[in-house]
């Protein structure tokens, strides 16, 4: 039995947003110690992992492992349902066809109730190594948000480059050219806007804009965002929730 | 521009 109580509906309905552009069926493998999901996107080039951890619930419950394969378009139209203050529990039984979805506005006495019919989802689920990184960067999510809508208006790649005291985004394309350099710094009085770098070696990489796009959607979660690169893996670009995070994991493309 | 890599190889599927 899963009984698992977000506080605010909207939680959850910013993390699905935050990647349900990019993969489409999830198994959502729900754990006594919460709830975790992994999805590759069709091009086999973005690898999105999920964990939300018991403090991020109201309060959780879940006797026997379940996995619940949701189709995360029909799950939008289901969260589209809620008001973003009420409570949401997700409700399934240990072998389920389908999760309930309780919204709950505690003060008007108003319930509304959803069922959403699962899937089977044949999915691989990779083992994600704790790679080592070149270069750490620390940074406001919507800061980052903007460079990369800016400058992916201008090519499909987008080139960041980083040294021991500069990090720079280069977008060339057929319009033209335009480059961002940032310098870290720490703000005392607003420490979320401050850029934290920790370089072992510089990097030179290039990565898909659209796939950019998708990834800054998951700024919604969080104020910051947490960028590591190498150049020997894949990229991982993370938004850390109360507890948990929503990772995306990123590869590169390289000059012909 | 560019040739876009996948992430088979990175990670191996358990």
């Amino acid at each position: 039995m899963l009984e698992a109580k977000f506080e605010e509906a909207s939680l959850f309905k910013r993390i699905i947003d935050g990647f349900k552009d990019c993969v489409q069926l999830v198994n959502f493998q729900c754990k006594e110690d919460g709830i975790i999901a992994q999805a590759v996107d069709d091009s086999r080039v973005l690898l999105v992992s999920l964990e939300i951890g018991i403090e991020a619930f109201q309060n959780y419950r879940c006797d026997h492992p379940v996995t619940l394969g949701i189709d995360l378009t029909s799950l939008s139209k289901i969260l589209r349902c809620g008001n973003n203050s009420d409570t949401l529990t997700l409700i399934a039984d240990d072998t389920p066809d389908t999760v309930l979805l309780l919204f709950e506005d505690t003060k008007k006495d108003r319930v509304a109730e959803y069922s959403l019919k699962l899937m089977d989802i044949d999915a691989a689920f990779l083992k994600i190594e704790d790679l080592a990184y070149d270069c750490t960067l620390m940074m406001p999510s919507s800061e980052f948000s903007k460079i990369v809508r800016d400058l992916s208006q201008l090519s499909d790649s987008l080139n960041i480059m980083i040294t021991k005291e500069t990090i720079k985004f280069v977008a060339d394309g057929d319009i033209g050219s335009g480059s961002v350099i940032l310098k870290p710094f720490v703000n005392m009085d607003k420490p979320e806007d401050s850029i934290k770098l920790e370089m072992d070696q510089p990097v030179d990489l290039t990565f898909g804009s659209k796939y950019l796009l998708d990834i800054v959607k998951g700024s919604a979660l969080a104020e910051k965002v947490g960028i590591r690169l190498s150049s020997e893996a894949p990229a991982l670009f993370q938004f850390d929730l109360k507890s948990g995070y929503l990772q995306f994991f990123l590869a590169p493309k390289f000059n012909d | 521009s560019g040739v876009q890599v996948r992430l088979d190889g990175f990670f191996q599927v358990v």
